[in-house]
């Protein structure tokens, strides 16, 4: 089954680091070995998973340039099984530096070989930042299988096309591999005609590849990051940590089926 | 007063859109001649105030890589006093081509020069997308004053920090007249404990630079998009144009003030 995944969607605000924290949290309390890898400036998944400015002293930029091999940036957190790349913000200036370094696509791939090889993680999911830039690039190239944060909005539809059509042009030019494994739908409000007519299309469109498990909106969700904590060790009786444990039930029932 | 404003936050989905079409909306309601310029290669202010595929022949893109001048990109919408600069993904492409042109964080400057001479607006806001590469740089060089749409959640208020340094570090090398002329507060939902703390918080560190007005979460404002309306054509009594128009008010007296 797919190792790597990268969650990514160039449309903001969708979910994309608040599903790789709560999801990897879901999956690493069922006994997968889980990494997660922040490839986002902004270092939302590292401050979600708890980690610290300290320990960010090496992290996915170094990782990326080539400073530093990938087991000396990855940190513990507080979940069993759960381990962390972590990312600051000179992250940004990789975009820039990476342009003129040969296989400037590749960097990450190269980086994780040996844990893959070394078989540590049973997952790898790579929280994107909301962009198709060289960051992003690594992270499908990397990638076994994308994971796709979907919100129930206007706006987030319109940008599905232009993914697509990148993943489809990357998996022609740099790795034959990649797939949209899941399409999650997140911050669904059932009461919201809109979102229920944006799910309706999305199932329309993309059948089996949506997950059956919605992320309902829910304020402790939103609330768990600042406390450096997912939801699932915040408040595991929730409606968005039930929610993320029946996703990362699903994600592994179809890994198993393949 | 400032002329030029961009509206900018490297943090994804917090409002920069729904308040570029919006406020610009408000402000072309009482006479203001307004000019949006779509930076962003999702497009959405471009879809939003109903601009089709076919005006996007010539866009933003054209602008920055000097194919076209601003005028011949600029676009009427149904809005009286209202014109937009198109954007499509093609934009996407610019932060790489940019990368080896001279100046190339004085593009979108140069672009607008003949018209701020010119006088043709009274306002130009700039929506841009959800990262501080080159697009984003542009925009601040170009701007006489920053607009920062804030949505109340902790991941938003983790990366005000590194925009304002961003901002001071550009006001120095860049552009000396760039400054924060307003921090809006969006999607505020006062029942939500986070948001309440997040809007105190904002609001003692940043004292008057943050609007009094703030925009609640509002359903019809997320489906005026998809009729290609801003909420103010789309449902002019609800809260969200309500809170758009006082927003636009509220602006114009601070320019007069000075
Ligand atoms: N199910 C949910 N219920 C309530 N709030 C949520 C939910 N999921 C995410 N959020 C909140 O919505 C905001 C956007 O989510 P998040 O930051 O995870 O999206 P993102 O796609 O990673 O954003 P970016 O594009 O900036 O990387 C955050 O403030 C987050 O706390
Ligand atoms: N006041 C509001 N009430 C309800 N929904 C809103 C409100 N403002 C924005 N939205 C919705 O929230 C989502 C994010 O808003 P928007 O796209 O304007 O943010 P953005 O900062 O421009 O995102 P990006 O970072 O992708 O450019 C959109 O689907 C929009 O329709
Ligand atoms: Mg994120
Ligand atoms: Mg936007």
């Amino acid at each position: 089954p797919p190792r790597v995944y990268a969650l990514a969607n160039q449309k903001g605000g969708v979910g994309k680091t608040t599903t790789a924290i709560n999801l990897a949290t879901a999956l690493a309390a069922v006994g997968q070995r889980v990494l997660v890898v922040d490839l986002d400036p902004q270092g939302n998944a590292s401050t979600g998973l708890g980690v610290t400015a300290e320990q960010r002293k090496i992290g996915t930029y170094e990782v990326l340039v080539g400073e530093s091999p990938l087991a000396a940036a990855t940190v513990a957190t507080r979940i069993p099984h759960l381990s962390v790349c972590p990312a600051t913000v000179n992250l940004a200036g990789a975009e820039l530096e990476l342009i003129d370094l040969e296989r400037r696509e590749f960097r990450l791939v190269e980086a994780l070989k040996d844990a893959v090889a070394a078989n540590s993680y049973d997952l790898v999911l790579i929280d994107c930042p909301p962009s198709l830039g060289l960051l992003t690039v690594n992270a499908l190239v990397a990638a076994d299988a994308l994971m796709v944060p979907l919100q129930c909005e206007f706006f987030a539809l319109e940008g599905l096309g232009h993914l697509t059509r990148t993943v489809e042009r990357l998996r022609r030019a740099l790795n034959p591999k990649l797939f949209i494994a899941g399409i999650m739908l997140t911050m669904m409000d059932r009461r919201n005609n809109l979102a229920l007519q944006v799910e309706s299309d999305v199932r329309g469109h993309f059948g089996d590849v949506v997950f059956g498990t919605t992320i309902p909106r829910n304020v402790r969700v939103s609330e768990a990051p600042s406390h450096g904590l997912p939801v699932l060790l915040y408040d595991n009786a929730c409606a968005g940590s039930q929610a993320y444990m029946l996703l990362a039930g699903e994600m592994l029932r179809r890994r198993k089926l393949g």
